[in-house]
């Protein structure tokens, strides 16, 4: 049964979308089969992985509101392994249209409960707010995994996305986890992002994965030819780093 | 009486508070009266204008709510010419609270009458995300800074952006109009910041700023200081490009 992880951080730009697209890339070149599920209304994880928008008949905004099951909505993508249900610009409608709506913050996990089984992991990538979008990623995921890029204002957070992760525990979900802290754009020519990652590191102790993310131009260019980096540049650090960690990813889902 | 900006765009981090701060710096080593509301409960530009939040007694979440005047809640910062509306993550709650509240539209609209002719400019930093808060300061603005980011991922969310301004303009308030679009974090070694940048300017055409915002590190690591750019490094690339943005929204504001 596949795992299923939320990727979340309400501080905007921090790598969430490239870490969805990238990590779900790298663990299909493991032969790990993934399913991405973009709960963003930017629908930047869609554009990623290569899907036109114009050409979708259904996305996640039909699936939330049960005109669309998710096994006739996800499609594959040119990445090995990769799935996706896709998003566009209309899923902003999903957060009014389900206020009044019965079970409103179960619905991505309803969906998800019928085609989970034929992957080994599912990765919602969540936009930049802790609304209901958010909220249903919370309720249906096992884990999160929390992008924090090596930058100051990125320190101011996450406490409060700590506290609403203690909240969704409490009220809809009791088994959801923090599958680990990841440290973004790291640039080692400044001595900010070294003290931010050990300020990070202090904070979140063994959650923080050991596979720090460079600062690497080649994956803010790699989205423009709709390609995971693992395609665009084999070669470059960015696909290097996402692949270590994939592969700690896999050790750490093993070690448990 | 003094104009109120808005600074928007639901795509996360792509330099709303640095703008919003390093903005009313530079306006007022000019000689202008800036107030700078923070209405992101991350509170970014509360810290980056040197504010200690452990400090505060009132926040904006207090005058949102009836319980403080805005004239008792703002502060002094170290920056000529600049006040702060401080934020904390409290912030979060006035969506919550408000949901049912009269007038929730139109609060810091309310709030801002008493305070805004003794300033020429009013800066609001708003949160990545198209929720209560925002919809607050499109209500209370006079016109919208829209920062661009020059990656890709950044032109997938305008076409979101601009119809929540059209909606707040037919619902709200008929005179919001586009300020200007700022392209920042332009990386002169790349191809895809000068791809985007003439997308924009495709797109936006005399809306789009003359000064673009350079990537300079310098702007990163000045909120770890509490300053803003023209106190933290007066000759760094980021201290001119905001100095240069500042002397064209004032010959803008003369234009009109
Ligand atoms: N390690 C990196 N090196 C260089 N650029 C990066 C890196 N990671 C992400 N980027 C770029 O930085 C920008 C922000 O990243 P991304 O869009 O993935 O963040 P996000 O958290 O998903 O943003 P949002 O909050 O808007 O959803 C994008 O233009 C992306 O291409
Ligand atoms: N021109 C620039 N060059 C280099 N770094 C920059 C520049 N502008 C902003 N930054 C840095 O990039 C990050 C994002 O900027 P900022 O926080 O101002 O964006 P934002 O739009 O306010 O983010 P959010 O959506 O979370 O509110 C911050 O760490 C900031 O210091
Ligand atoms: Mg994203
Ligand atoms: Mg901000």
């Amino acid at each position: 049964m596949a795992r299923i992880v939320a990727v979340v951080n309400q501080k905007g730009g921090v790598g969430k979308t490239t870490t969805t697209v990238n990590l779900a890339a790298c663990l299909g070149e493991l032969g790990q089969r993934v399913l991405v599920v973009d709960s963003d209304p930017q629908s930047n994880a869609t554009t990623g992985l290569g899907i036109d928008k114009r050409k979708l008949r259904a996305t996640l905004y039909e699936v939330l509101l049960d005109q669309a099951a998710a096994s006739e909505t996800r499609l594959t993508t040119a990445s090995n392994g990769v799935d996706i249900l896709p998003a566009t610009v209309e899923l902003t409608g999903a957060d009014l249209e389900l206020v009044d709506a019965p079970r409103r913050e179960y619905r991505l996990r309803d969906a998800l409960r019928t085609v989970r089984d034929e992957y080994d992991l599912v990765l919602i990538d969540c936009p930049p707010s802790l609304g209901l979008l958010t909220l249903n990623a919370l309720v249906a995921a096992d884990g999160v995994l929390i992008p924090i890029q090596c930058e100051f204002y990125a320190l101011e957070g996450y406490s409060q996305l700590l506290k609403t992760v203690l909240r969704v525990r409490a009220s809809f979900n009791h088994s959801l986890a923090i599958d680990g802290v990841l440290l973004t754009m790291y640039d080692g020519r400044t001595a900010n992002s070294a003290q931010v990652a050990s300020e990070v590191r202090r904070y979140f102790a063994h959650l923080v994965f050991d596979t720090v993310i460079a600062r690497n131009v080649r994956l803010a260019e790699a989205p423009s030819h709709g390609q995971a980096i693992s395609t665009y540049d084999s070669n470059s650090k960015g696909a290097l780093n996402y692949r270590q960690l994939a592969e700690e990813v896999v050790r750490r889902a093993g070690e448990e």
